[in-house]
């Protein structure tokens, strides 16, 4: 389903050089549940932005669902990542004039979904995530936990095939996160696919497979 | 040291009522290490706002070092938030437009201390936190483990007695975690006093006293 060969991505910052990702390769297939590993700077969530098609390789190639990603206009790349993956980022990207319910909505605007129609599934989505009470809350307006859920609710909510999700339980206590982490399992049997980065082994654990990154490349994968 | 009685912080958001804290007395002494914990939403930042002068509850009393901090001047308040109070942002607060390095040196622009001296002692504290290589860096440059220790330096540039971290670790693997807890072991074994909210009972295993919160209330403390 997603296959990375040897991805690069370079950044130049000053006279230095950072090799975000440097050479990577991974295969992941549809259905499975994958765990991403790795220390703080080995090139995680730079991995899981070229996965989620938000940013592309200085070089290297990455194909989806059969698709040379690199060769997609960008309408296309915005329908697949508007309808087939759901994306968690490690800081939320709420924004901050809309209520938690708006936020969550958001993606239904650009499929075309009625206004009556994306507030019901956004309130159902909310619930999932224990925030039926905090629909009309603004981002500064909840803990830090319940902007991270509103920021998962969000990536739920068009049921895409693909959910990646970038540390996803970071700012939760041990039972909310089993609550999030049982979704993603729902999501799992459902036939769809999941990608966790997580440094937490017992997150990890909830995956079938766990790759860890280091220095922007594969180090053990099982 | 510091010392909260019955303290209240209510938001009103529509109709809806939020005791954010609900009657909340708390005695912390120097040199103590305590670990805050308690679910999502259970009222943990709010308090480190008040209790690091940051924000003022809707009632009660809060009394450091032997001040009433509602009776302070803003110039006392701003002053004590600068040379006695480190804080660790939940969500990291970074100036956008600056590196990393400058970042961290400016609660010394506030103290007067000079340019040389700053940048000097900035790039001191970065090392400390394993960033002396991400220096230049703007956050959005960075990951989200080394915007977390950027802000965990920035609030230990000023060597202050008191250190309130929101979730120090949240985006943290295992190792750079204990890289981070030993600085705070540091820190208070130089006679200052460490109150960390965490999630992760290996994190507040790390304190000597564990105070647990839920709806806004002190609900055990050990
Ligand atoms: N400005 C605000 N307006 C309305 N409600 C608020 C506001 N700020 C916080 N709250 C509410 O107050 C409660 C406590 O928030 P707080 O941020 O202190 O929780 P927390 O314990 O830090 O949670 P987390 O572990 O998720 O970070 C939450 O239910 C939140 O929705
Ligand atoms: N725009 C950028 N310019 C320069 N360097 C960057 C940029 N974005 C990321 N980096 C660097 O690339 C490396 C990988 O970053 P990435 O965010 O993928 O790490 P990560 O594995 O997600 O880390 P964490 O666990 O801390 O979130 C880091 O060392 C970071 O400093
Ligand atoms: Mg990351
Ligand atoms: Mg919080």
């Amino acid at each position: 389903l997603l296959q990375a060969r040897n991805l690069r991505k370079t950044y130049h910052v000053g006279d230095q050089v950072v090799h975000a990702l440097d050479g990577l390769d991974l295969d992941i297939h549809a259905n499975e549940y994958v765990a991403l590993m790795g220390p703080s700077g080995s090139g995680k969530s730079t991995l899981m932005n070229m996965l989620g098609c938000l940013d592309s390789p200085t070089s290297g190639s990455y194909v989806l669902n059969g698709q040379d990603v690199s060769r997609l206009e960008d309408d296309a790349l915005a329908d697949i990542r508007n309808r087939e993956i759901g994306f968690v980022f490690q800081t939320f990207n709420l924004l901050p004039r809309y209520t938690a319910q708006e936020n969550v909505a958001l993606p239904m605007i650009y499929a075309g979904i009625g206004k009556a129609d994306r507030m019901k599934r956004a309130e159902e989505v909310l619930a999932q995530v224990g925030l039926a009470d905090r629909m009309d809350h603004r981002p500064n307006e909840l803990s830090g936990g319940q902007r991270q859920r509103v920021a998962v609710a969000r990536a739920l909510v068009m049921r895409p095939s693909i959910i990646l999700a970038d540390e996803p339980t970071g700012n939760l206590d041990t039972a909310t996160s089993l609550e999030v982490m049982e979704l993603f399992a729902d999501i799992q049997k459902a036939g769809n696919t999941v990608i966790l980065v997580t440094h937490e082994e017992d997150i990890a654990a909830c995956a079938e497979r766990t790759v860890r990154l280091r220095d922007g490349r594969v180090e053990s994968d099982s």
